[in-house]
């Protein structure tokens, strides 16, 4: 009885825009339009009626563009960094299929998207038609990612450590910030070795930091396990260092967004010895998407 | 030790096949992913050094296969992009590096990328590797791998007449091996970068050889020193190498290979890797070669580990070198240009004063062969056979040595010393002018220099040497008193 | 980037060879 609508979402550009898989909490994989901070969102909403002739009371048709932190800790609360909205209809009936043009202009998107452990960030379009009893809505995500631009790091990032007349260091990285196609360069230097080292690697460890103060979680992932070195070095060995980023699946940096969650990288130099004892090092590091020219809002 | 090799093997086998199919159907990845599967075998600890051969020869023999389709496939432009940086995702080193090397060859001979570049990249990530058998193994690897693409060539400007030619008339030498169609490649190194290249791969791979004498409990000590001399040949290879480039010329042999070779052997401490390096040394570099750096050899042998038995070396240094100048003997001056018998006289000298543990059968061992030089490449030279005895004399004398005992080591290589002139001569009267033959005839027991007054005696008959006169007369039976009195 | 490495540091012979401690 009665009509039947859809309603869909269709975006500028979805031919030509790039897409990102994203993976969900869930497990399941969806595309999502590729935006970057600034850009126009635009596109057009098609109210489908299935009935044709049949009419469709409203009490107005919007669409929301919204950047929403959820805590998956704290279910229920979401918190919305960015809302706007656009009126596409004010209430009325409708008696055909009709589309609404839309546009968000230089949309601010100030963070990236992101899906992790304890916490998704993300951006999606939210289309409302309010009806007497339960309203039509209908989300649609977009992925978002900031892309930075710094000056090429000329110095590295050298550092001594140790254990006394034990195991002594000298690690050097060739920057502390990295670009997520970078290659992390580096060498191991051995100033003194009293311990049977079986072998060494370096970790990519991903620490996602969510709420604050009693509510503080953070949970690492190793998100690579990287071996350097097999065997037993003695005073004075240099062990190169070499690893691709490109072959990981990374986000850049996030430091307190919105006062709500960080994701930090570190890299954690390991030396496990003959009795799988383990030494580690553990160093932050800056995880970057990097721009070819910088894009600033206008 | 069979088990383990043998179910390694199976899966290498296994591996194998399905890297095959993978690219057969030219699923390079999937392929990549089953090569490492296969080298990660390799990553045992639990083989002995002659199973991890055999293993490690398995898996190189199916990574020709790898090689094989990759240069095809690039010789068709079906180039992959950024494999070498691909193939270094691997998670764990062993399998990474072997891809590595694998990959980064056919990049060479593909012009991908500069030669010299990835020489010296691949010579240098296999720093990763510190175990001493797998470290070894892949350095090896390495060496075979590069055995045809080390540049050869004498500098850059030979490389570069060779680029402004082939601008000028490609299809005249496009058969040179050197010449690239297409992109010249200009940066493909030169010779001083091969040298490099294998003289950096020899220092790790004798590093690594030499610390397997620490590894391990003290009680197996014996067994891990035949381990090791099992594998001598993979650090040996390096020296082959070397003596295989063709544009080393003497200088660059006198002033860049042998002193690097020299500085690792010498520094190394190690009487098992001294002697077989040497050895190695002597045996695969040209005559012509060791006669021009005679003076820095000998000086590395005072300076080798006590254990290192010097007098095998010293002597197939001596006998090698006493053939090769004496096939040339009609050319006078090689002869005297390198004045042999003094440099070697004069260094064994220095040697035996350094190392004053050497066993004095040994000391008349080298006396032997001097003696020998002497006879051989400078027959004329009577002087040079009295300078040995005059020196075996000081030698005894030095150590309050007053006479030999019958029937020991000592004895043998004295009598021996004594004979060689009688046979080589064979005329007592010229014997007879060597002034110190009676003094180091003394020194013998009764019964041994009865022997050799016979053995005189008999050459005196055996040769029909006419005595002329009665002071000759008084001198052989002088000499030949253990016979009369 | 593919063969980017950072120039290592010089090994004396004496540490090269020397028993590991």
């Amino acid at each position: 009885f009665g009509q039947g609508v859809e309603v869909e979402i269709v975006l500028d550009g979805c031919d030509t825009r790039k897409a990102l898989e994203v993976k969900l909490e869930d497990g399941r994989k969806e595309f999502h339009l590729l935006y970057l901070d600034g850009e126009t969102v635009s596109g057009k909403v098609n109210v489908i009626l299935k009935k044709p002739g049949v009419k469709v009371e409203h009490f107005g048709i919007k669409i929301e563009f919204i950047g929403q932190i959820d805590l998956f800790y704290d279910r229920g609360t979401r918190y919305d960094f960015t809302s706007l909205v656009r009126e596409l209809a004010r209430p009325g009936e409708l008696v055909q299929t009709t589309g609404y043009s839309f546009e968000f202009n230089q949309v601010e998107k100030p963070y990236e998207s992101y899906i992790g452990s304890n916490v998704r960030l993300r951006y999606f379009l939210r289309l409302t038609m309010v009806r007497r009893i339960t309203d039509l809505v209908k989300e649609q995500d977009i992925a978002v990612q900031t892309l930075s631009h710094y000056p090429d790091q000329t110095t590295s990032f050298k550092m001594e450590v140790g254990i006394e007349d034990c195991l002594h260091i000298e690690f050097e990285y060739n920057k502390s910030r990295y670009d997520l196609k970078d290659v992390i360069v580096g060498k191991i230097y051995f100033l003194l070795v009293r311990i049977k080292i079986q072998h060494m690697e370096v970790q990519i460890i991903k620490r996602e930091i969510t709420g604050s103060g009693t509510n503080m979680f953070s949970e690492n992932e190793t998100i690579a396990k990287y071996e350097i070195m097999d065997g037993a070095p003695v005073r004075g060995e240099n062990i190169p260092i070499r690893l691709f980023l490109n072959g990981y699946d990374l986000t850049p940096t996030m430091r307190d967004v919105n006062k709500k969650f960080s994701v930090r990288y570190y890299l954690n130099l390991v030396l496990i010895d003959e009795e799988d004892r383990r030494y580690f090092k553990q160093q932050e590091i800056t995880l970057f998407r990097k721009a070819d020219k910088c894009f600033r809002r206008s | 030790q069979e088990k383990l090799l043998e179910e390694a093997l199976a899966n290498v086998r296994n591996q194998s096949f399905q890297m095959k199919r993978c690219l057969d159907k030219s699923k390079l990845m999937d392929g990549l992913k089953h090569a490492s599967n296969m080298l990660s075998e390799l990553r045992t600890s639990m083989l002995s050094p002659k199973s991890y051969y055999e293993l490690y020869m398995a898996i190189t023999n199916e990574l020709l296969h790898l090689e094989a389709y990759l240069l095809d496939e690039f010789n068709r432009g079906r180039r992959v992009a950024d494999l070498y940086e691909l193939v270094q995702y691997a998670g764990n080193i062993i399998p990474r590096l072997y891809l590595l090397i694998t990959v980064g060859i056919v990049y060479i001979k593909s012009n991908e990328l500069s030669r010299k570049d990835v020489l010296k990249d691949l010579v240098e990530m296999c720093r990763g590797v510190q175990h001493p058998l797998r470290g070894l193994f892949l350095r090896n690897y390495l060496l075979q791998c590069a055995k045809n693409v080390l540049p050869d060539v004498d500098d850059v400007e030979e490389v570069e007449d060779v680029v402004v030619a082939s601008h000028a008339a490609p299809r005249a030498i496009a058969g040179l091996n050197k010449v690239i169609t297409g992109n010249i490649d200009t940066d493909s190194g030169t010779i001083k970068d091969s040298i490099s290249f294998i003289q950096l791969n020899f220092a790790e791979m004798n590093k690594l050889w030499v610390r397997m004498q620490h590894q391990g409990h003290t009680r197996d000590r014996e067994k891990r020193e035949q381990e090791r001399r099992e594998l001598r040949i993979l650090v040996g290879t390096n020296l082959v190498r070397l003596s295989q480039l063709e544009s080393v010329n003497i200088d660059l042999y006198t002033k860049l290979v042998l002193p690097g070779v020299l500085e690792q052997v010498v520094s190394c401490k190690d009487a098992i890797a001294q002697e077989y390096l040497m050895e190695c040394i002597i045996q695969v570099f040209p005559d012509e070669y060791h006669l021009q750096t005679l003076s820095s050899f000998l000086q590395a042998c005072a300076e080798l580990h006590a254990d290192v038995n010097i007098k095998n070396i010293l002597i197939a240094f001596i006998d090698r070198l006493a053939v090769f100048i004496n096939k040339g003997s009609t050319d006078c001056n090689l002869k005297d240009t390198y004045r042999l018998f003094d440099v070697f006289s004069q260094e064994i000298s220095t040697i035996l004063q350094n190392r004053t543990n050497t066993p004095i059968e040994d000391v008349v061992s080298l006396q032997v062969s001097l003696i020998n030089l002497a006879i051989k490449c400078y027959p004329e030279k009577i002087d040079y056979v009295d300078k040995v005895l005059e020196t075996t004399d000081e030698i005894f004398h030095k150590l309050n040595l007053d006479h030999v005992e019958a029937s020991t080591a000592v004895c043998r290589e004295l009598s021996r010393l004594l004979k060689i002139p009688v046979d080589s001569y064979n005329d007592v009267l010229r014997l007879l002018q060597l002034e110190h033959y009676i003094a180091l005839l003394d020194y013998l027991d009764y019964a041994p220099r009865k022997s050799v007054c016979c053995h005189i005696v008999q050459n005196i008959l055996d040769n029909e040497t006419i005595i002329m006169n009665p002071e000759q007369v008084e001198k052989v039976l002088t000499l030949l008193s253990p016979l009369i009195q | 980037a593919a063969t980017a490495r950072i120039q290592p540091k010089k090994q004396t012979l004496d540490d090269a060879y020397a028993p590991p401690a």
